[in-house]
């Protein structure tokens, strides 16, 4: 499961839709003092789930909706998606019970088109993929009107916080401590006190 | 739970601490130590204890982390930080500015670093850094060419003055 | 030292927010107010208020000091600073690594206000910045030929790499 | 009144003497992550009088005496001096009385020889001083040695920390929040809380 591509509109100084992709191994984020690098970490923060507005640099979650410049307007709504790819990986399949592969088989057959290239799940490999959602990208988008109403999505279906939380369970994806660093807060971690530091072991535990 | 964290813990401070560790990669030998506190009793509970750490750089004798440098803190700040990582890898990092404190010679070893996990997620740099820059396999430029409107330009690394500025795009 | 204080708000006020003041001097335009905090009553007790600062770069429309980025923070504490220099001029000032967070244009914009405050006093400036370090009239090396052991060797322009690093001090 | 020179022996990682020469308006201190460029700023707060091992980036005060590296045994001492620049600055004089002006003028012709370009101060023009030290220079130095005892220097006499309070009061020299930015501290002089901006404020009044 990796990161594919992150799509921004209306989000911070983000007015017009904008569309990073990250299909390289490590990609690089450059650009002058004040131009919106961080706030890209903020929209991918944003996204997954981030509930308080002071961890994203505002003062209300409203703050996060683009709002204006010498000459625009306001905007009505942040919108970021956050795609991921989410491959069959085949794997060994426990022995499942002849009724159960029936099902099973005709059920996948049935609801996505699977690449050409991967197999068809035949009943000894169970088609795995990181997310258990059963489709080769998954696009999680969190919405933000300036009336406070918000949504999220997956896959375009309107989903729940709890359903994105669940998503990304046990998968190392979420806005905890160790895998985004934000601006100034590497030094931090040595700073911190004893208890503080164990906060970071308990996500990764 | 509680076997849980030992296990983790037990791996990270090997991944930070040991032999073949972060800290010393980062810092080319010295040494570092992670371990649970003891309470006043001299008693280690698990579920309860924080966490201390040493650091020392090679062929110096800080008396705690107070005494090591900017840069030296950054490094084994990095250092712990990738040794969570290598126990618990995670599809993605971003690090935004990490490099900000480094010289070049240490932001040569961070790089160097961050390509060993490759195998296991990818990574997303925000730098100035022209080094760092090198580094990565693509960069994307985030800049103003209508003031206060963040637009996103390719950039290729031809595109990058010696000290790190995007030339010509036209920023606001 | 009422009136003092008052006296000294006032002149750091036009010296940092004021139409040639160093807020605009280091943005380039924008605006910025620094005020004496009311209280719940809406009244100023000088002697106790706190101060508020409000910075909006040019073409922006900042919703608060929190929502500026890493460079543009850098950028506004060092108008104040400036302000509150010019206002109560300093025999030195000490800055180290200031320019840690700012592009190169802001480095360049930082060393040319400095310049303007040479005739009251002299500033000791570190920096990894190749930018800045160009800007200093001369420069001191601080390395460690002896691991552990610090000295001091002369730098010249030409010894500075593109990057900023010393060529050739055979630091340990 | 400038800074002249920083003379260093045996504080934090200068375990030799070290001399940095403060010269020219822009002095640049540049160097690998790690060698004691920030031990130097440790050193001016140290000699002007800070008392607090923590702002000195310690744990106790002893730990500014050079502890040891691999081939070198701990110090017994750390010395620092800083030099400053006290010329003659020759200013209007506010008309002084017969009497004492003659004492006056005996005073300053014994004490210490004038440079010779300074003229000997006339009746009219009282030699002033930024420092309330009659000499060119002012040496200010502090050490401290393994068995806790320390000392206070102005040119070389013994001193205490109130002689030192007191040489620079009002002349803008001391550690205060204004003039010594340490590495790190720059952008908090903004996140600080409206209540400690005023503490900065205070100092420069
Ligand atoms: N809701 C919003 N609408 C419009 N602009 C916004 C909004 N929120 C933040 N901004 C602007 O975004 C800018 C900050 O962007 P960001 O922090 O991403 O900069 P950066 O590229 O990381 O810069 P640096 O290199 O200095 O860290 C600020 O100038 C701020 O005014
Ligand atoms: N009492 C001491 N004796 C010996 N070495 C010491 C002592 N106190 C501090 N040090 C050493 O000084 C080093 C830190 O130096 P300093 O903070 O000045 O580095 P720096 O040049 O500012 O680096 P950076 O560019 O990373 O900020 C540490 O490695 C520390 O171990
Ligand atoms: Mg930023
Ligand atoms: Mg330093």
């Amino acid at each position: 499961m990796r990161l594919a591509k992150l799509t921004l509109a209306g989000f911070k100084s983000f007015a017009d839709k904008t569309e990073i992709p990250f299909n390289e191994p490590i990609v690089g984020i450059v650009g002058p003092n004040g131009c919106g690098k961080s706030n890209v970490v903020d929209a991918i923060k944003w996204v997954l789930g981030d509930q308080s507005p002071k961890s994203l640099r505002g003062g209300a979650m409203l703050d996060v909706i683009f709002n204006g410049s010498a000459k625009r307007k306001p905007a009505g709504m942040a919108s970021v998606t956050l795609t991921f790819d989410n491959p069959v990986v085949a794997s060994e399949a426990p022995a499942l019970n002849e009724a159960e592969q029936d099902s099973d088989a005709q059920v996948s057959e049935g609801s996505t088109p699977q690449d050409s290239e991967s197999p068809i799940p035949t009943p000894q490999a169970r088609a795995q993929r990181a997310l258990p959602v059963d489709t080769d990208q998954v696009a999680v988008t969190r919405q933000l009107y300036r009336d406070g109403t918000s949504e999220y999505l997956i896959n375009n279906q309107r989903a729940r916080l709890r359903d994105i939380k669940e998503l990304f369970m046990d998968t190392g994806v979420g806005t905890d401590a160790y895998s985004i660093i934000e601006q100034g807060k590497v030094a931090r971690m040595l700073e911190a006190n004893a208890a503080e530091r164990r906060q970071i072991f308990e996500e990764a535990a | 739970s509680r076997t849980r964290f030992i296990e983790t813990f037990e791996q990270v401070k090997e991944n930070f601490a040991g032999e073949q560790g972060m800290f010393r990669k980062l810092f080319g030998g010295g040494r570092a130590e992670l371990e649970l506190e003891t309470d006043e009793n001299g008693n280690i509970d698990v579920l309860e204890s924080g966490i201390s750490i040493r650091a020392k750089p090679p062929g110096k004798e800080p008396r705690g982390l107070s005494q090591l440098s900017g840069g030296e803190k950054t490094m084994t700040a990095v250092a712990l930080l990738m040794a969570i990582f290598k126990s618990r890898p995670s599809p993605y990092a971003i690090l935004d500015e990490v490099d900000a404190a480094l010289d070049e010679a240490n932001t040569e070893r961070f790089i160097n670093v961050i390509k060993g996990f490759l195998d296991k997620s990818h990574f997303i740099v925000i730098t100035h850094h022209k080094r760092t820059m090198m580094g990565c396999d693509t960069l994307y430029g985030i800049t103003m060419q209508e003031r206060g409107v963040s637009t996103r330009v390719s950039v290729d690394m031809k595109d990058v003055g010696a000290d790190g500025t995007l030339l010509d795009t036209g920023a606001a």
